[in-house]
C-alpha cells in the first residue's frame, strides 16, 4: 500500500458514493448513462470472484464488497427506482460493441489461461471503456450537470492515481503488471479531454456544456 | 510478475 494507491481507492469510492448520493438526492438519473453502471456492475463481478477463493486483506475484501454492493445500488436506481427519470434515448451507446471485442482479448491476452484469470483479465479491459457510454451521452446532448462531471473527475483521478502507484511499485517492489498497466493508461487516456473541461469550465463555476 | 494469491489491487 503506498500514498497513490490509498488515494486512488479512495477517489473511486468518491467517485461511486457522489453519484449515488446524486441519484437519490434528486430522486432522479438524468443524465447518467445506465450502460455504463451496467458495465462497471459486470466489471466488479468478474473482478471479484476472488472473493470466494484467495483472502487478501481486510482492507481488500471490505472495499470490494462496497464497490460491488455501490455497483448493483446505482443500476437498481436507474433502472428499477428511478426508472421514469432515467434518459433512455439519449444512451443509445451499443454494449455490445465493448463486451465482445473485449472479451476476444481477455481470451487473447492474458497471464494464464484459467477461468478466474480470463475474467480478471475482461474486467481490466471492460473498466478502461466502461465510460465510454456515459461519455457518449454527454457528446449527444451536448452537456452535463455539475454534479455528474463530479462524479467523472474522481473516477478518471483514481486510475490517473493508479498509476503513479504503479510507477511506485515497480520503483520500490519491483512489482508491475502490463495488463493492468496498458489499459490503466488507455483508462486514463480517455478521460483527457474531460479532464481539460472540467479544469477550464467546471472549476470556474461554469456548467459543462459542449459547443453545438 | 501475477501474484500468486489472487490480485490485491482492487
Amino acid at each position: 500500500m503506498n500514498i497513490f494507491r490509498l488515494t486512488g481507492d479512495l477517489s473511486h469510492l468518491a467517485a461511486i458514493i457522489i453519484l449515488l448520493l446524486k441519484i437519490w438526492k434528486t430522486r432522479s438519473c438524468a443524465g447518467i448513462s445506465g450502460k455504463s453502471q451496467i458495465l462497471f456492475a459486470l466489471v466488479f463481478t468478474t473482478r471479484y470472484l476472488d472473493l470466494l477463493t484467495s483472502f487478501i486483506s481486510f482492507y481488500n475484501t471490505i472495499m470490494k464488497l462496497i464497490y460491488i454492493g455501490c455497483a448493483y445500488a446505482t443500476v437498481y436506481l436507474i433502472y428499477m427506482k428511478f426508472k421514469a427519470t432515467y434518459d433512455g434515448n439519449h444512451d443509445s451507446f451499443r454494449l455490445e460493441f465493448l463486451v465482445v471485442p473485449v472479451g476476444g482479448l481477455a481470451c487473447l491476452v492474458n497471464h494464464d489461461f484459467s477461468f478466474l484469470e480470463i475474467l480478471w483479465t475482461f474486467s481490466i479491459y471492460l473498466e478502461s471503456v466502461a465510460i465510454l457510454p456515459q461519455l457518449f451521452m454527454i457528446s449527444k446532448t451536448g452537456e452535463a450537470e455539475t454534479i455528474t462531471t463530479h462524479y467523472l473527475f474522481f473516477l478518471g483521478l483514481y486510475r490517473a492515481l493508479y498509476l503513479f502507484n504503479w510507477i511506485w511499485r515497480f520503483y520500490f517492489e519491483g512489482f508491475f503488471d502490463m495488463i493492468a498497466i496498458v489499459a490503466g493508461v488507455v483508462q486514463t487516456i480517455l478521460y483527457c479531454d474531460f479532464f481539460y473541461l472540467y479544469v477550464t469550465k467546471v472549476l470556474k463555476g461554469k456548467k459543462l456544456s459542449l459547443p453545438a | 510478475l501475477k501474484d500468486e494469491v489472487g490480485h490485491d489491487e482492487l
